[in-house]
């Protein structure tokens, strides 16, 4: 696609590709393109540049201004993370744990995944990592009941920051839904307005599935925030305009790697950017 | 559903009287527009048409008095063809150990998966072997190692060795010790895109040469599942499938892209987190789930 040409219906096509591409989904792709082919055809936009600039506008104004967590309002600040199997919801609590702890404030995690094999001992492991604190109970007992003792354990030791990793699971499933729903309503015992901030977690290389992932676990438990992982592959994460505009959910980070340090603030006009790469 | 938007579609069309092959066009736009719904790769999806279309513009349809019906047969014949045949199993190795090497993008199941697929052995009767070759994540050796516990199978690992090749190269050594007659590499989540990573998924081919070399994919895998499976079979080398979280709603249609970048069989499909949900691919059931 080159810089300064003319365009025409190949080049249209050639960017509704590209939209397409990056997992935005048709619908959203097709309201999208009939505004730049709008625009094409009554001769306001004339050459690729200004069919790039028309679309980064499109994209960004979706997308809105940034909005970083804003933690702390609270003490103890409490953040439930959810999400379906595999997304990164372990490894992103160790990504925020250790950004909490390098700006000088104090963590606990609650292991309330005591489901899955290794994920007490993986997010053990991310607790050292981060030099934050960790509650855990035995593999199979209540996830809800960790979760409950971490916020006890930070009110009684005045911490800043509680984050509650729970297992993945798939919003078909509503026993786990229903789970959540509780583990959510006993934070809310433990602290009337917790959790503060409730993460869904969402995996840039999932289609368009994570739209519909966000609206259950929405519907469920609420979710005020979105963490956008594995955005150092080649996947776009374009869904997140589909969540912005139908959810209006903001987008708080995204994870750019394994290591603990590879986490970023969301920003649209980055984000944007990075769709045109 | 499809079904009823291509009906809709022809009805529509037939009331201006004889459908010419242009009215074709109409139909194909609602197929696209389902696949790329259902996350199939847009190249490959217009590939997919470009076939359809073709089919389509015979009498078959164009004189029909149902000629909504007759384009969803020819799109459902032409996806269970592509998605492949049922059955496709896990060729042993007439010299045992059968060395089976799992691979694939982070979270994708492949340490559940692996497990999965030695119970499905034993319970067969085999003795199979799992080797602990995740070196990089927190506490992937000891998700191993919990879930061989529950199902009975010894499990290789090493806390020490920093190389997954020398791990599984230990490991082989240890199965024909023990005279297990499969070995099931679990393999570090990487992305097709790091370099060194890939060359150390390579090294462990190389080390031990596996038989069977199985992609694990979850089902919810958007457009990029054409270049992530396309880079995996380039770089290392494809022989089966194995599509995960199948349990859930996406439309799967991840496993059309992948099916037609690699041309490899989708062996097998994993069906909730328990050790013993892993089932037989089978192409007409992911058809009509792709379609909707
Ligand atoms: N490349 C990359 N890998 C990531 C990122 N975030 C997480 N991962 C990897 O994804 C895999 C799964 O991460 P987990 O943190 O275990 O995911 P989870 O959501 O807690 O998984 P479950 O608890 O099993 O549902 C691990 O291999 C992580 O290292 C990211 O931003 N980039
Ligand atoms: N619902 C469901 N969950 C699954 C399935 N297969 C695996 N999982 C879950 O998906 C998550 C990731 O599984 P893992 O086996 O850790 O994935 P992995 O590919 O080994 O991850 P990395 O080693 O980090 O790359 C876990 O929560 C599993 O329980 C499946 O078929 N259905
Ligand atoms: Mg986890
Ligand atoms: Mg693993």
């Amino acid at each position: 696609i080159f810089k300064g040409k003319a365009i025409d219906d190949t080049t249209i096509e050639e960017f509704e590709e590209m939209l397409l591409a990056s997992d935005m989904g048709i619908k959203a792709t097709t309201e999208i393109v009939e505004g730049l082919r709008g625009k094409y055809e009554s001769g306001s936009i004339k050459t690729v540049e200004h069919v790039k600039a028309f679309l980064r506008q499109s994209i960004v104004d979706i997308l809105g201004l940034p909005q970083p967590f804003v933690l702390y309002q609270e003490r103890p600040f409490v953040v439930l993370c959810v999400g379906v199997n595999g997304v990164g919801k372990t490894t992103t609590i160790g990504k925020i744990a250790s950004k909490a702890v390098s700006e000088g404030h104090s963590v606990i995690l609650a292991a309330a995944d005591t489901f899955r094999a290794a994920a007490i001992e993986q997010l053990d492991i991310w607790a050292s990592r981060s030099h934050a604190q960790i509650v855990k109970h035995q593999h199979g007992s209540d996830p809800a009941a960790v979760a409950f003792d971490a916020i006890e354990a930070a009110k009684a030791r005045s911490l800043d920051l509680v984050i509650v990793d729970t297992a993945g699971r798939l919003h078909t499933k509503s026993p786990l839904m229903e789970e959540l729903k509780k583990i959510k309503r006993v934070i809310n015992k433990s602290i009337p307005g917790a959790p503060h901030e409730t993460l869904l977690v969402v995996d840039a290389t999932n289609g368009q599935n994570a739209l519909h992932q966000a609206k259950i676990f929405n519907e469920a438990v609420g979710i005020t925030g979105i963490a956008l992982t594995k955005m150092d592959g080649t996947a776009k994460g374009g869904i997140v305009l589909s969540i912005k505009k139908e959810l209006n959910i903001p987008i708080r980070l995204i994870g750019v790697g394994e290591g603990i340090e590879d986490c970023r603030d969301f920003i649209p006009e980055e984000f944007t950017s990075a769709l045109f790469d | 559903s499809l079904s009823e938007k291509l009906e809709s579609v022809f009805r529509k069309l037939k009331g201006k009287g004889v459908l010419v092959k242009d009215d074709i066009d109409a139909a194909m736009k609602e197929i696209r527009f389902a696949l790329l719904e259902a996350d199939v790769n847009f190249k490959v999806v217009k590939g997919f048409i470009d076939k359809v279309k073709e089919k389509s513009l015979g009498k078959g349809v164009l004189e029909s008095l149902t000629p909504g019906q007759q384009v969803i047969k020819i799109v459902n014949d032409e996806l269970c063809v592509l998605l492949g045949s049922e059955n496709e199993k896990i060729r042993l190795s007439p010299n045992p150990p059968t060395v089976i090497m799992m691979i694939g993008l982070h979270g994708s199941g492949k340490t559940t998966t692996s497990a999965k697929l030695a119970r499905h052995f034993k319970a067969q009767g085999r003795r199979p072997m799992l080797a602990a070759a995740d070196l990089q994540r927190p506490a992937a050796i000891d998700q191993l190692i919990t879930l061989g516990k529950q199902i009975d199978v010894p499990v290789f690992f090493s806390k020490e060795d920093k190389i997954p090749a020398v791990v599984c190269k230990n490991a082989l050594n240890e199965a024909k010790k023990q005279a297990r007659d499969i070995i099931i590499l679990d393999t570090a989540g990487r992305l097709h895109i790091a370099e060194d990573l890939m060359k150390e998924l390579k090294a462990v081919k190389d080390a031990v040469t596996p038989d069977e070399i199985l992609f694990v994919a979850d089902a919810m895998t958007g457009q990029d599942a054409v270049n992530i499976a396309k880079t995996f079979n380039e770089k290392i080398g494809i022989d089966g499938i194995i599509l995960t979280k199948m349990d859930g709603d996406a439309r799967g249609g991840a496993a059309l892209s992948i099916r037609e970048v690699t041309g490899r069989p989708i062996k097998f499909i994993g069906t909730g987190e328990k050790i013993d949900m892993l089932e037989p691919f089978h192409p007409e059931r992911a058809a009509s789930r792709i379609l909707g």
